[in-house]
């Protein structure tokens, strides 16, 4: 239930940034900062702490113009369980889901300390 | 293994799973399980402690030598009138029928709210997450505010009615005699456990136990610790409550096949006979409860689905439907027998909700219990959107708007007053009588310390 309610959460925040970059017409970096700027002081540094851990690859796949479900399920934040349908909120890609997904997971194959993080 | 694994952090570790497991304050010095802090299930949730330093101080006990040198029970009315030598409580509250409020409930009882305004770009600013430490840490619940227990106005929208605001206004001794024992995921299942809670200690005043007794959730018995308090039997004067029934967050399943994990009527017939069994061995004789019928979910479906959720406004891209139909993949819908574009599902399951509403007819019909008589109403949904449409609103304006799901701080508010104005035509003595004192009280004590 919690990879659940991670999924949940991660598709909402992602959602949130994309929003964010689209209306202040500004780069996913400069959404994030925004959003962490929005929050209290003292829960700040957490917010920080996850930019710089998931921000870079988040910007990469969002430039790409990949929405939150695609992002989400290649952090591995949505996982899609042995028989169960792929999750997503938003209307899949023109591609398709799957393929999307396959194409993000190579790009943030490369990246290390995400992998680190998320062995974490 | 796990952070609790480090020696120095085990007792807080400690400390925080039985806090959480059994509903009490985190911050509570002389464990009277009243607290002067407000989130982490402090004063939000039950009446403000006017001394945490002091174990036999707490709102709803019994007066000490009717409060004449100090105010054991925090409602602000203590010390002794210097025209005749008689104590104030004594004066004013002594056979004034007084009552507190319990509930003991699920996420609507709770008053579960995600505000908007943490998803809504267009009206995103630093002020949009100004409440975000303190909703965490009340678990995203409004308890302040809720339907049943709230005492503060509301700031997330809609205005604040209760139950206990109500019984206040009628007689000012119940001030702070209330108790939200509510849980985000209650249910029939683990409603025995959670009025288990109910921790008697001595000297209780006539109080009102609200119970949300949340059924039809697939989940597993969670075992809760006692965490209300009130006072034994032996010497409590009777408690007088409400078995609400069947809020929106009723059928919670974890599984696939939605109906074939609903709670049958037999279970819930065991369930909540069980639970008053309970109560009956406990709650002070004179008490009275009142069982409320299911709500009819398909309420949601039909007055949302196709409307855009906050995260889909700025681009008309999610509607409720979209989310219902993602939770529900996920295996994380609050609701699958209703939030589901399915409509022969939500049609069984508003059947099955029916069924089990009955059950509870039956119960407050048939049962007998030594210490307290027992009453049904249904669920006031449909009178709660009719008050609505009255004022000029419209359905969907009912339903929380970032989980499709709960009823928000208005459906809170009107609901109140059609539980009161039921329970005032059709069974008076639960209420207790107006104290003819009220304005003495207020005119010597003021706001009586406030909340």
């Amino acid at each position: 239930l919690y990879k659940g309610h991670t999924c949940v959460g991660c598709v909402l925040v992602v959602s949130v940034i994309e929003q964010l970059a689209q209306w202040h017409n500004s780069t996913v970096k400069a959404a994030m900062e925004r959003l962490c700027d929005y929050i209290p002081e003292k829960l700040q540094g957490f917010c920080y702490m996850l930019a710089e851990l998931y921000g870079p690859h988040i910007a990469e796949l969002i430039d790409r113009e990949m929405n939150a479900d695609v992002v989400c399920h290649s952090l591995r934040l949505c996982k899609q369980e042995p028989g169960q349908l792929l999750c997503h909120l938003y209307s899949p890609p023109k591609v398709g889901l799957s393929v999307a997904i396959r194409k993000a997971k190579r790009i943030t194959k490369t990246s290390k300390d995400l992998k680190s993080f998320l062995g974490f | 293994s796990s952070v609790c694994a480090f020696p120095l952090l085990a007792n807080l570790c400690e400390k925080i799973k039985y806090v959480l497991r059994n509903k009490l304050p985190f911050e509570d010095f002389d464990g009277d399980k009243f607290s002067t802090f407000p989130t982490l299930r402090g004063y939000h949730w039950r009446g403000r402690d006017c001394n945490d330093k002091n174990t036999t101080v707490y709102p709803g006990r019994r007066p000490d030598n009717w409060d004449a040198k100090s105010d054991s029970n925090c409602n602000g009315i203590w010390g002794v009138d210097p025209k005749d030598g008689i104590p104030y409580e004594e004066k004013f509250c002594k056979g004034a029928d007084s009552k507190g409020v319990v509930l003991l409930g699920d996420s609507a009882g709770a008053h579960f709210h995600i505000p908007p305004e943490w998803m809504t770009i267009t009206q995103m600013s630093a002020k949009s997450f100004v409440n975000l430490p303190m909703a965490f840490s009340d678990e995203l619940d409004w308890p302040q505010f809720s339907e049943i227990t709230g005492f503060l106005n509301s700031t997330i929208g809609g205005w604040t009615d209760s139950l206990y605001l109500r019984l206040r206004k009628r007689n000012r001794c119940n001030h702070r005699d209330l108790q939200n024992i509510s849980q985000n995921g209650g249910s029939s299942g683990n409603i025995l456990s959670l009025i288990k809670s109910i921790h008697y200690l001595a000297e209780a005043l006539l109080s009102a136990l609200i119970l949300t007794a949340v059924f039809c959730r697939f989940s597993s018995k969670t075992s809760l610790h006692h965490s209300i308090k009130r006072g034994y039997q032996a010497f409590g004067v009777p408690f007088w409550g409400f078995l609400i029934q069947g809020r929106i967050g009723i059928l919670f399943f974890r599984e696939r096949d939605t109906l074939a994990h609903m709670t049958t009527p037999k279970e819930m017939l065991s369930n909540v006979v069980q639970a008053l069994q309970y109560l009956d061995s406990h709650l002070p004789n004179g008490s009275h409860v009142i069982l409320t019928g299911l709500v009819d979910g398909r309420f949601l479906w039909d007055n949302l689905h196709d409307r855009y959720h906050p995260l889909g406004q700025l681009n008309k891209d999610v509607t409720y439907s979209q989310l219902y139909t993602f939770l529900d993949c996920l295996q994380v819908s609050p609701c699958s027998g209703w939030l589901t574009p399915n409509e022969t599902l939500r049609n069984l399951t508003s059947e099955r909700a029916l069924q089990l509403s009955n059950v509870l007819k039956e119960i407050a019909r048939s049962e007998k219990f030594a210490n307290f008589d027992i009453f049904y109403m249904d669920f006031p949904l449909r009178q709660t959107a009719e008050e609505w449409r009255k004022m000029g609103g419209e359905p969907w304006q009912l339903i929380e708007p970032v989980d499709g799901f709960h009823p928000n701080q208005i459906a809170a508010a009107l609901g109140t007053g059609i539980i009161w104005q039921r329970a005032l035509h059709e069974w008076p003595q639960v209420l207790g009588k107006a104290n003819p004192f009220n304005d003495q009280i207020e005119a010597i004590f003021k706001d009586q310390g406030g909340h």
